[in-house]
């Protein structure tokens, strides 16, 4: 079990830490506004209002002992980036900060923040792919050029083999899993007849991926 | 080629709208506060300034002729929940809106909305769990019950060959691939040991996969 705080109680922060709190860890949750606090007091082991750009409030809580600090001020960047400053002079063991752009994104890495984040950014990302490919129903990168997709089966594929689809020769993408109602179907054999509901899970260079969306 | 619509030019909105239109669509921005129209205005076909609460605007640039709209109003609740009434009214194929609480969010699948999603609360999510085991990259859940996560290869396991790590029998949790360098090794020999630096991409039900990352 860690220990861990949250600074910044909006939608993000919440989030972090009714999520931490519910895996087991203690979770000390801080904003300056009471109202922020009163939603989630019940669901953290402390909340504490203080403002998080005034180091002494931060040590008298013992920030440097949390496993890990999370900044999740959203619209106050000044107060963001003031405050990842302070956690690093503080020696606190690791840093995630979230930023609104990539400006402040390099500020954050440049005075120690050990992990940016962009949840917007991300999100709205995976959601223009959903968007773009009717079929696609999920988008994940797992690097610079690679991705695992989500793909619902057309109707015309129905009834059709793996094997005989052969997206590997053709597009260069393998297919992971399948997802049939309730039940995964890991490394599927070529043989295997897709059914009208299946999910395919499949992994390829994003080049390739958009290159099987449209043809689907 | 598609066309899209995005209202509200926040992190979110501005996310979606320039990545349709960097993945080849028409997109059609749309906002109230003509500063925020500014910053997209050269990433978007086109940006307009209305308030999408007002339906004859709204008819008067076309929005039912849209493949999808995308709701991406945060702050202003009632306004997101009006302007999705409203786009169901005008017969819009596809409404996608975006939720800040579980509350606003019921209410725009009873009104219409084709999607609804929570951006940060899901980001929250996936921060949380990466930050619970500190092996775990990222983890994306693809049911109600299994989940696909990223896991870095702890040193005491340099060495080992998956067919000796058995994961499936100890935890139920299948390899999907392995990551190393630029490249993927998909569906992995057992006899393959795993190096220093790989990344194991793995799916397994949530409870297994947290006694994996325990276990690591
Ligand atoms: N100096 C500070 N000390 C402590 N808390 C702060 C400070 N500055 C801002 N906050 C808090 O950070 C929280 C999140 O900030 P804000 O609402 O601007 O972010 P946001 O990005 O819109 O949030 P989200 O998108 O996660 O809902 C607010 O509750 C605010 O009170
Ligand atoms: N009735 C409306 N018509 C058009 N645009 C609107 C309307 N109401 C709000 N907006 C716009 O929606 C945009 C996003 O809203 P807001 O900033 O409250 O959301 P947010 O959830 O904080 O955004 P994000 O987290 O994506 O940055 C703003 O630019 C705002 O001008």
């Amino acid at each position: 079990m860690s220990e861990f705080a949250v600074i910044g109680m909006g939608r993000f922060g919440r989030s972090v830490a009714t999520t931490l709190h519910q895996l087991g860890h203690r979770v000390l949750a801080i904003d300056e506004n009471e109202e922020a606090l009163r939603h989630i007091a019940d669901d953290v082991t402390h909340a504490v209002q203080l403002d998080s750009t005034d180091s002494e409030a931060l040590q008298g809580v013992g920030i440097a002992n949390m496993d890990a600090v999370v900044v999740a001020i959203g619209a106050a960047i000044q107060e963001s980036i003031l405050t990842t400053l302070i956690l690093k002079e503080l020696g606190c063991k690791k840093i995630v900060a979230k930023a609104s752009n990539d400006l402040q994104g390099k500020v954050l890495e440049r005075i120690g923040a050990d992990a940016v984040i962009y949840p917007e950014r991300d999100m709205g990302v995976r959601i223009a792919h959903t968007l773009s490919s009717p079929g696609v129903l999920d988008y994940i990168e797992i690097s610079p050029t690679f991705s695992i997709e989500e793909l619902s089966v057309p109707e015309r594929l129905v009834g059709q083999t793996l094997g005989r689809l052969d997206l590997k020769a053709r597009f260069g993408v393998s297919v992971l899993l399948i997802r049939r109602d309730s039940q995964l179907l890991i490394s599927p054999d070529p043989e295997i007849g897709l059914q009208a509901g299946d999910v395919l899970v499949v992994v390829g260079e994003n080049r390739q991926l958009t290159k099987l969306e449209t043809s689907l």
